[in-house]
């Protein structure tokens, strides 16, 4: 029920 | 080309045994400013962010920028050669295909050396923004290793909750629950045991105790670490080095419940 999230959803792709 | 000499081995030991479980192959990035990395996990939930500053170092020389592409399980064979206080030197030229590693006994005159032959990583880099935390938690770092254990034994997850009363680290499991908390707290005498939270607003946030328990690996390079929180960010766990060098981890919060 929990969802792990990823770190794409919070930092750019420089 | 790149020449950088460490007073002790330990150092960089440490920090290769702290992330290679999480990360495989990373590139070194060498500049005039110091050796960095950044890579993530597979599964890019956690990602890895060290910098050794060039005054880490003693002497430090690199003309221009360098990525020196590593894997880290070849590095750990290498680096298990060196004695924690055994200097070491790393060396390569402007366009590598290997990095050299040199180990200095102190106290005798042996001398041994290693090449490492190097890998063409492309690794994605991502941009990290700038984040006024809502919480930020000083704490011994042996402290912190001990609640991710505990508290791993009951369930995978752990809420970090930050309030004005303390920061509680809870987690609930098949055979219950558990719960820590702590309060600010300064010791006189052992400063390294001082627990302080500076709070802009409460936060909860929940986390994969599985990354937070790897993380801990690097408690041995610093007595102090630091968590940076703020309501659905992610979580920055950072071990401060000497010299203004780090290590610091991110990881992305579970969410939905």
């Amino acid at each position: 029920h929990q969802v792990q999230q990823t770190l794409d959803t919070f930092f750019c792709s420089r | 080309m790149l020449e950088a000499r460490l007073e002790q081995a330990n150092l960089l030991k440490k920090v290769v045994d702290a992330i290679k479980d999480l990360v495989q192959d990373c590139n070194f990035d060498c500049n005039d400013s110091g050796i960095a990395l950044q890579a993530m996990d597979n599964s890019h939930v956690a990602l890895v962010s060290m910098m050794l500053k060039s005054e880490s170092f003693s002497p430090f020389r690199c003309d221009r920028n360098i990525a020196l592409g590593i894997n880290l399980t070849s590095l750990t064979k290498v680096l298990r050669a060196a004695q924690n206080e055994d200097i070491l030197t790393l060396k390569a030229e402007d366009a590598p295909d290997v990095v050299n590693l040199v180990f200095e006994s102190a106290e005798s005159d042996r001398i041994s050396e290693y090449d490492i032959k190097l890998m063409d990583i492309d690794q994605e880099h991502l941009g990290i923004p700038e984040t006024e935390y809502a919480a930020t938690i000083s704490m011994p770092s042996a402290e912190f290793q001990r609640i991710c254990r505990d508290l791993m034994a009951l369930s995978e997850s752990v809420s970090i909750e930050c309030s004005k009363e303390g920061v509680k680290f809870a987690c609930q499991g098949d055979i219950g629950s558990g719960s820590v908390t702590l309060r600010s707290h300064t010791n006189v005498d052992k400063p390294e045991m001082n627990v302080e939270i500076d709070l802009t607003e409460p936060v909860s946030l929940t986390f994969s105790l599985k990354y937070l328990v790897g993380f801990c690996k690097a408690s041995s390079l610093s007595g102090q670490v630091k968590l940076c929180l703020s309501n659905e960010v992610p979580l920055l766990v950072e071990y401060a080095l000497a010299n203004n060098s780090y290590l610091r981890f991110y990881l992305a919060p579970k969410i939905g419940d």
